[in-house]
């Protein structure tokens, strides 16, 4: 499963 | 957050308050480009979708509503505004969004970290953003006479993706698993397009002379 890494940088 | 990153949102924030300095003040948005401003009111509109789902911090939510205030504002300022519409120059902006905005949509529905709308449309919102200067540095080459907050505006946007390469750099060798391919490459793409105008507004500084890029 291809997991999306968290946003944190704007 | 390292001070790389900080330094990097502070100056990217620096450049939104040069532009809206000249547009609230001198009421003028002579040399800018309506083109790149919609760009990126349309960067921010498909990169902040997670504004309301995912929460990281109060400063960065923060930051998203201050880009997505300013940059609808920016965009109704020049196109709407009784005194700052009439400085916009329609004729040396010519630049098509379409070409820009299809291949990233293309390319973000090709390369992407994960196949939903969310993950797709934050892609192209980093792939658009990557190329949204290219109408403003077209329409700056074009200009005689670059004011000098036009100058400093551009300057700030190419200070602060180059800051933002320093944090994807800090940040590999201080923490595991951080490995980002597609803001990485957009990133140092996006970095490249200003290399020339970097050159010409140093050589300018340097030389205390009116910045000027060769047509």
């Amino acid at each position: 499963q291809l997991q999306a890494s968290p946003k944190d940088e704007l | 957050m390292n001070i790389f990153r900080l330094a990097g949102d502070m100056t990217h924030l620096a450049s939104v308050l040069v532009l809206l300095l000249k547009i609230h003040t001198i009421k003028s948005c002579a040399g800018i480009s309506l083109k790149t401003q919609e760009l990126y009111a349309l960067v921010f509109a498909t990169r902040y979708l997670d504004i309301f789902t995912d929460f990281i911090s109060l400063y960065n939510t923060t930051m998203k509503l201050i880009f997505l205030g300013s940059s609808f504002s920016i965009v109704w300022y020049i196109r709407n505004h009784k005194i700052v519409s009439r400085s916009y120059d329609k004729s040396q902006d010519t630049f098509r969004h379409y070409f820009l905005i299809i291949p990233c949509l293309l390319l973000a529905l090709l390369v992407n970290e994960k196949f939903t709308f969310k993950e797709v449309m934050w892609a192209f919102s980093i792939y658009l953003e990557a190329v949204a200067i290219l109408p403003q540095l077209v329409l700056l080459q074009r200009t005689r006479n670059i004011d000098n907050l036009t100058g400093q505006y551009v300057f700030l946007l190419g200070a602060y993706r180059a800051l933002y390469i320093l944090n994807w750099i800090y940040r590999y060798f201080t923490e595991t698993h951080y490995v980002h391919w597609i803001t990485w490459v957009s990133g140092l793409v996006q970095t490249l397009l200003y290399a020339d105008f970097f050159y010409y507004y140093f050589e300018s500084w340097k030389n205390n002379k009116k910045l000027q890029l060769p047509a």
